[in-house]
């Protein structure tokens, strides 16, 4: 029975795609396999992973109109162990045309219970915001990755994504949890990240990763050879702190 | 009557609220009557400006519901020619109780006719979507300011960003322009940075700014102290290339 997680933040540009992808990848490198579900419009996971919108004619979005599984949409990717959901710009719509649908927030959770046991890791990567798409995923997850770039403005808008948590637990989804959360972009040149490292080790204590992902310009590049890092630099510290963050996190699965 | 100009991407995090904001405090140290209207639900840019969401109680939300003016919730910054509409956390709910309102793109636009001859300037900070709170600054606004962080998942949305504006342009606004695409975080020490920036200049020619915005730590620093990076540390890289892209954009604006 897979662990479903949901990479949220709200805050903009924080490392959600990057962190869905190569957490993906790097779980796959260690045979645990691994779905990966692209619910952001952007679509950016899909061509982080080569998939461009021009390539696919099924997509995460006619799973979440009811048209198909997500057995049906899901592809193989270069990584034997990682599958993909892939988005296309057609999830732009989603959120008006869902608006008034019965059971709109339960419709991710319910395509996700077909294809559970296939996997042993799903994860879901959300826009920025806290709309139907993203509401979808909290339902759906039993948790949720916070990345949290270590600027000042990402730590502002903490609060308001953990109320929102508190709420999805309160009426949709009791056992949501926080799975931990991530440093992102940290660079060890500025004090602003060692500040905000420290602020947020005082407020979450053991919910934070040991693992902090340092800022490293090949993540920013592997996008657009449509690769994950450990693919295009096996040996960057960007892909090396991914495959880290990968074996933290199947510790914490197995030990509960 | 001023030139209404939205700072718009719906890629996350590529620097829409430093832009408004440091934006915004130039024109205003250039003794241009500048109105900057918050409309993020993170409230990134009030708070940047130290107007924290317990100081205020009527925020750009009274407005959005049609129960205040913008003159009534305007207030005064640290500069004198600057006064901020601000945000707060009630603005999440708008976009739900708004979706059926009559004309609910139209509110911003109708607001902003009342005080449009106080000021000079008004920049309107967006959140990182295309819901109703974007759309209403896209239909309110002469032009659309576009950050494009110089990183590859940024150069990406550009073409959904675009396609955005022609549908506003046909339906609901025929004059609105874009004002000019800016190059922000841009990194001298990485090739990305150059290459994300040659293409932007080879698609969109003359509508690229011609000053870049570096990366720069300063520009992160200065909201957690509440002030434009011109009051935090005037002599940084950040708070002169916010001095000359205000320069650069008063000259379009005087020559039309
Ligand atoms: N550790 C890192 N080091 C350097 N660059 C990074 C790092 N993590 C992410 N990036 C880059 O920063 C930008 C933002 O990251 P990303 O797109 O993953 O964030 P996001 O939270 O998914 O954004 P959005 O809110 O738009 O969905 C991207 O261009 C990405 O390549
Ligand atoms: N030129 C720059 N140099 C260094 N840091 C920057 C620069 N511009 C913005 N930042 C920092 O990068 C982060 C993202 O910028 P910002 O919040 O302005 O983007 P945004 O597009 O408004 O994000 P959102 O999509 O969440 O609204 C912030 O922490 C900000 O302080
Ligand atoms: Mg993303
Ligand atoms: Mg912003």
């Amino acid at each position: 029975m897979a662990r479903v997680i949901a990479v949220a933040n709200q805050k903009g540009g924080v490392g959600k795609t990057t962190t869905a992808v190569n957490l993906g990848a790097s779980l796959a490198a260690a045979e645990c396999r691994t779905l990966l579900i692209d619910l952001d419009p952007q679509a950016n996971a899909s061509s982080s992973l080569g998939v461009l919108p021009g390539d696919i004619s099924d997509d995460v979005y006619r799973v979440m109109v009811g048209e198909m599984t997500i057995a049906k949409v899901a592809r193989e990717t270069m990584l034997q162990y990682l599958t993909l959901v892939p988005a296309s710009g057609d999830l732009v719509g989603a959120e008006i045309e869902l608006a008034s649908a019965e059971g709109r927030e339960r419709i991710l959770e319910r395509a996700i219970a077909d294809i559970r046991d296939d996997y042993r890791v799903i994860l879901i990567d959300t826009p920025p915001s806290l709309g139907l798409l993203t509401l979808n995923a909290l339902v759906a997850a039993d948790s949720v990755l916070i990345p949290l770039q270590c600027e000042y403005l990402a730590l502002e808008g903490l609060a308001a994504l953990m109320k929102t948590i508190d709420r999805v637990r309160q009426s949709l989804n009791p056992d949501l949890a926080v799975e931990g959360l991530l440093l992102t972009m940290y660079d060890l040149r500025n004090n602003l990240s060692a500040q905000v490292a420290r602020e947020a080790r005082e407020h979450f204590a053991e919910l934070v990763f040991k693992t902090p992902v340092p800022r490293n310009v090949r993540l920013s590049e592997a996008p657009s050879h449509g690769k994950p890092a450990l693919l295009y630099d096996i040996n960057s510290k960007g892909a090396l702190s991914y495959l880290q963050l990968a074996e933290e996190l199947l510790e914490r699965i197995e030990n509960g």
